[in-house]
């Protein structure tokens, strides 16, 4: 554990926090992409099958579970609880887009050929793109509420923050894990667009608006 | 195949 990747994890919380908070005390998800939420839990629960198999640390035991727990109360509150502000007129992105090409990448491209390696290939890759429904949603309304943006700079910034992390691990360590650094590089490629625009608009107290 | 690591990350 080096300072980068505990940064990294505090940020993932913390994004994790914001959404939950933003949808609970506004009693509301307008402007969150339920599609997005779905492929986090499903990048959760297919990453983190290894808590049957193989112990880590409890760090890690409990920050998966907390992972894995968050992520479907997200979605309990989308699509249960305030089902009637869930945005599905503006959250048309085609999940199969992403779930089939990343599966099929997963049982191509891995370490190894068995259940668990797949999966947690998968979901890595699977990750790389699940913010697509999000931004896409964004772009399709123009706009984005500040907490929303909060949430999405968090969210975004953990994954940049894992690339010091295996930077630093690679010259510390000798340890890399090309899979997950080539994911993590078109990770946070996805978010520069939207770091811009975070960093040159949110901060400066405006709104997040897309141009016309 | 080579021996997979571990994964140690989140």
């Amino acid at each position: 554990m080096n300072i980068f990747r505990l940064l990294g994890d505090l940020s993932h919380l913390l994004a994790i926090i914001i959404l939950l908070l933003k949808i609970w005390k506004s009693r509301s998800c307008a402007g969150i992409s339920g599609k997005s939420q779905i492929l986090f839990s499903v990048v959760y629960t297919t990453r983190y099958l290894d808590l049957l198999t193989t112990h880590v640390s409890p760090y890690n035991t409990v920050m998966k579970l907390v992972f894995i727990f968050t992520s479907y109360a997200t979605i309990y509150l989308m699509y249960v609880k305030f089902k009637a502000t869930y945005d599905h007129n503006h959250d048309t992105f085609r999940i199969e887009f992403l779930l089939i090409p990343t599966f099929i990448l997963a049982l191509l491209i891995n370490h190894e050929f068995t259940v668990l390696e797949v999966l947690w290939t998968f979901s890595i890759y699977l990750e790389s793109v699940a913010i697509l429904p999000q931004l896409f949603l964004v772009s399709k309304t123009r706009e984005a509420e500040s907490i929303t943006s909060h949430y999405l700079f968090a969210l975004g910034s953990y994954r940049a923050l894992y690339l010091l992390n295996w930077v630093y691990r690679y010259v510390v360590e000798s340890h890399y894990e090309l899979i997950a650094i080539i994911s993590g590089v078109v990770q946070t490629i996805l978010y520069c667009d939207f770091f811009y625009l975070y960093i040159t608009k949110v901060l400066k107290g405006k709104k997040l608006q897309l141009p016309a | 195949a080579a021996p997979v690591e571990e994964h140690d990350e989140l």
